[in-house]
């Protein structure tokens, strides 16, 4: 189970069409101080259903969308597409190829879509339920996590403790 | 959900001391219930001993020691429950470089299960990797990604400051 | 105390408001107080836009971008009461290449009146000090210092492998 | 007003005494994970009265005293003294050089010297009260310090101010 590619437009500052495709083995990605490295890190969490919009760093979910520059108007929506190689059938459905696309519009409505076809939030966190690759697992792990697993907030260890299990 | 928790809690002890040593060239580490008759409530204590150095509580061992602790254990519980792929935020701040060489090393060994996405600015990490994204904005505020290396790169041309060209 | 205070936000605002645009060569930042009519009590809210970019909260800023505002602040601080020394633990760990340089020129600045001692693992940083020393453990768990450099040093022989030979 | 030079001996990892002379200019120390640059800047700290253990990573007072290594036993006292140069008169005092020595015995019993005459800690912090270089100031900045500047916490930040004031 891969991820192979990861389709961003009008997500926080990719105002235009981004393609990232992921190769097996390991990836780096570098680049000056916010131009949108960690928005990359986002735009995969929410297109895995992450509904907290503080671990997005926002204080309230339209904030995601493309809000413009001095040179760009904003945009009415945001569109994330995830497309994951199902090869070793690691998630419960029989396609090999799995594309989950998530968007939000300036209205506060939400589309989810799973190869295409409308589905709901739920049914995108019980694709990934038990695989270890929710939005809330450990897959995805920011700079502060790593300071929280090991400081007293003994709960925070916990959580990752739980995802394992 | 007791037996299950404590059985993947043993599990996790065992890669962690095994692992800890490895980052650390030596020197141990355990993990323990703080109340065992608990064990989905009780906190999890983390002690550890660098090579050669005294057992000491984790709050005085140094950054760079916190975070290689924090890795261990993190990857401590992949073992147990590997992830098909990991997206890891410049984790690799803190570390020097024999450190960070050591931490590559075990992203390397996890490599054909896992896919890692490393997000850096340490040219260590940028030169181990296979793949490397440069991320930029030539508009204002606006994320443009470049690929810069697929497997074949020179690693001594890479610096943040090329990709901006 | 109260118009002691008030005078000193005063000062630090202006001071802030100036070395943020010079930090982010452009853009604009403020600090204020969220009840002006209890400066004792109130609490100090930071608002910044990066050249370019809109008007966004902190917490949506990139790691380095906070960093630097930090930064900005606490330099602001020191321009209305000045510190005959400062030391500085690794605080250039989140900045890219071009803003440790711009940071590194405002200690330059500020070098006439403070004594600043950067603890670091930048090699930018590095090359930019007057005076090096080098901490290392030849035996386990004891700190032993060497002076590498006092302002005559070649900077490109500095990397930290060669301070434990 | 500067520091000319900072004697280690038996202070956390400082089992063999350490001088380190500090030169006008920027002084950068660099170095290995572990071995003791974050403890430079304890030992500072703590020489110009720090009380707060937390403040030097540890849970209480005794633990800052050299514990032993697998080849070197613990010792029994911690000895830090700072000398500074008072040209500018900026330190209430007639010296033109001042030497401040703080020592800790295992029993319990503290000493402390104001150019080599014993005097009690109230002196120590007399001496510094209101030059921006008591134990608390901002002049000695650690990394978390920086995170706490921008984060939520508005009490850091307004400490930060009423040091300034
Ligand atoms: N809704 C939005 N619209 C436009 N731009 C946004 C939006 N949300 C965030 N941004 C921009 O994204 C930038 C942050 O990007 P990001 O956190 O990915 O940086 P980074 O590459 O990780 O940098 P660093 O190396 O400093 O961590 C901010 O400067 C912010 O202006
Ligand atoms: N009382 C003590 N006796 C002996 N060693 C101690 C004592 N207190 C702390 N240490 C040692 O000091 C080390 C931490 O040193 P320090 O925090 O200065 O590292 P550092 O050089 O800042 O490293 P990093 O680059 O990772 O931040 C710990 O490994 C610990 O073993
Ligand atoms: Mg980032
Ligand atoms: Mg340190």
């Amino acid at each position: 189970m891969n991820l192979k590619k990861l389709e961003i437009l009008g997500f926080k500052s990719f105002a235009n069409k981004t393609v990232i495709d992921f190769s097996r083995g390991m990836t780096a990605i570098v680049g000056p101080n916010g131009c949108g490295k960690t928005n990359i890190l986002d735009a995969l969490r929410w297109v895995l259903g992450e509904q907290k919009v503080s671990m997005l760093r926002g204080s309230k979910m339209e904030e995601i969308i493309f809000n413009g520059t001095r040179d760009m108007k904003p945009l009415g929506m945001s569109e994330v597409t995830l497309t994951l190689d199902n090869d070793k059938g690691v998630l419960p459905t029989e396609y090999t190829t799995v594309q989950i696309t998530r968007r939000l519009f300036r209205s506060g409505e939400s589309e989810y879509l799973i190869n295409k076809v409308p589905c709901r939030l739920k049914d995108i966190n019980d694709l990934f339920f038990d695989t270890g690759m929710g939005a809330h697992s450990y897959s995805v792990i920011q700079q502060d996590m790593i300071e929280a697993v090991i400081s007293d907030k003994a709960e925070e260890r916990r959580f990752l403790f739980e995802e394992a299990a | 959900a007791k037996e299950l928790f404590e059985a993947t809690f043993a599990q996790v002890k065992i890669n962690f001391k095994k692992l800890f040593t490895e980052l650390f060239t030596g020197g141990e580490a355990d993990i323990f219930l703080t109340d065992p008759s608990d064990p989905l409530e009780s906190d999890i204590e983390i002690i550890a001993r660098p090579r050669g150095k005294k057992l000491i509580s984790i709050t005085m061992m140094s950054g760079g020691e916190r975070a290689l602790t924090a890795i261990s254990l993190l990857f401590s519980l992949y073992m147990v429950k590997p992830s098909p792929f990991c997206i890891l935020d410049e984790i690799d701040a803190p570390l020097d470089d024999a450190n960070c060489r050591r931490f590559l090393k075990i992203i390397d060994t996890f490599s054909n299960q896992t896919q890692f996405i490393l997000i850096t600015h340490n040219k260590i990490t940028m030169e181990a990797s296979h793949n490397l994204y440069g991320v930029t904005m030539e508009q204002f505020g606006v994320t443009k990604l470049v690929g810069v290396k697929f497997s074949e790169f020179e690693p001594d041309n890479v610096s943040e400051s090329t990709l901006i060209i």
